[in-house]
């Protein structure tokens, strides 16, 4: 999925 | 993880602890908006809901247990300690904040990444943090005085977000694929309510004079 890696933010 | 998104997290936190300082120390919560903690406290709830499914990083864990644990805590002060919540401003901090939160999940619900239910509850918690800080903000236009440390928490709040826009600009062109509309469009948003407070900020800070928002 596309929003994955931008998951890694809090 | 790069230098932006590094230091929004880093002025996140600052702004916690200005405020944990204040109502831990001073036991004040003069001039806070308990409607802004108790959304905070429901987007951290949202977002972080696969805290212990999906493992990032320590740092990543450690920082969503920080921002939950504050979060509820503050909440729990303002609502609950003998001492701090008789400085609560009730009178002034009447924003309709239930009005946000169901307009924010029709929202999730129609405009997500995925219709998973991590994923609703994800894009919740990125539409409520945008306008989360209204009742704070209005109750700060209401607050003759507003005391330092009221303006530094909201300050570095401010400063988050748009660290956090340089760190999406930053990955943008440093990462592939990697476009976020909801997050961007939210957290501009987000980062343009603070426009006003921060001119106001920087003048009062520049003139030497105490902090006021003109009604």
């Amino acid at each position: 999925s596309s929003g994955t890696n931008f998951k890694d933010e809090l | 993880m790069n230098a932006f998104r590094l230091a929004g997290d880093m002025t996140h936190l600052l702004s916690v602890v200005v405020l944990l300082l204040k109502i831990h120390t001073i036991k004040s919560c003069a001039g806070i908006s308990l409607k802004t903690q108790e959304l905070y406290a429901l987007v951290f709830a949202a977002r972080y809901l696969d805290l212990f499914i999906h493992f990032i990083s320590l740092y990543n864990t450690v920082m969503k247990l920080v921002f939950l644990a504050s979060s509820f805590s503050i909440v729990w002060y303002m609502r609950r300690h003998k001492i701090v919540r008789r400085t609560y401003d009730k009178d002034h901090d009447t924003f309709r904040h239930h009005f946000l939160v169901l307009p924010c999940l029709a929202l999730a619900l129609l405009i997500n990444e995925r219709f998973t239910f991590r994923e609703v509850m994800w894009a919740f918690s990125i539409y409520l943090e945008a306008v989360a800080i209204l009742p704070q903000l209005v109750l700060l236009q209401r607050t003759r005085n507003i005391d330092n440390l009221t303006g530094q928490y909201v300050f570095f709040l401010g400063a988050y977000r748009v660290l956090y826009i340089l760190n999406w600009i930053y990955r943008y062109f440093t990462e592939p694929h990697f476009v976020h509309w909801i997050s961007w469009v939210a957290g501009i948003v987000q980062t343009l309510l603070y426009a006003d407070f921060f001119y106001y900020y920087i003048m009062s800070w520049k003139n030497n004079v105490k902090l006021e928002l003109p009604a």
